[in-house]
């Protein structure tokens, strides 16, 4: 019996890692699914932000600062790029505001294209009540900033506005439905 | 439309 069980239990020894192998793959494919079917090509991102009471708390306590959107394009070929926000604030906005960020991501096309990057850029925060009093900033990128450069890690640093809104003035209005935020950039 | 200046992020972790 020894004879015959040995060689089945190494076969189911190496059935179980094979098993934890590709549990953790079909979580990666999760990830990339999600990633890909909210991904935009046309320049502009929309970014749905779930658990927002959650996800304060976890900034407030300095468990998780910040959270980066999924990856978004300027054009197929184009420019990647993504948002970061801090729901607690960074810098001058620490625990008053809510910090909102762009940040240019190293692209697969970046050796064909303009650098530094000189697209106008404009950061919303989405009003879900009727009256769609969106909150929004927009800027032109600083040429000499090193955040606008042609990338040489996989993300520049962030820019865009520490003192984006209040978080008085985030948690009051209509900007948060069912826990939900959105940002639009 | 008016362009504020981008101001880069202080906190230089990654999570």
């Amino acid at each position: 019996t020894t004879h015959t069980l040995a060689p089945l239990e190494t076969q189911l020894n190496r059935h179980d890692d094979m098993l934890s192998v590709h549990e953790i793959r079909l979580a990666d494919m999760d990830l990339r699914f999600q990633v890909l079917e909210t991904a935009s090509y046309n320049g502009t991102l929309i970014w749905k932000i779930r658990d927002y009471k959650r996800r304060k708390q976890e900034a407030v306590a300095a468990k998780t600062l910040s959270l980066y959107s999924q990856p978004f394009y300027t054009g197929y070929f184009g420019y990647k790029m993504c948002a970061r926000v801090y729901l607690n604030g960074d810098g001058m906005g620490k625990g008053t505001h809510l910090s909102l960020f762009f940040v240019v991501m190293r692209g697969e096309y970046d050796a064909l294209l303009p650098w530094p990057f000189k697209q106008k850029v404009t950061l919303m925060l989405m009003d879900q009540g009727p009256s769609r009093k969106h909150l929004g900033d927009a800027f032109k990128p600083d040429p000499n900033s090193s955040s606008f450069r042609r990338p040489a890690a996989e993300m520049n640093i962030a820019s865009g506005c520490p003192l984006f809104v209040s978080q008085s003035v985030l948690e009051t209005g209509s900007y948060i439905k069912d826990d939900t935020i959105f940002i639009k950039v | 439309q008016q362009f504020s200046m981008p101001i880069q992020c202080t906190d230089r972790t990654d999570e």
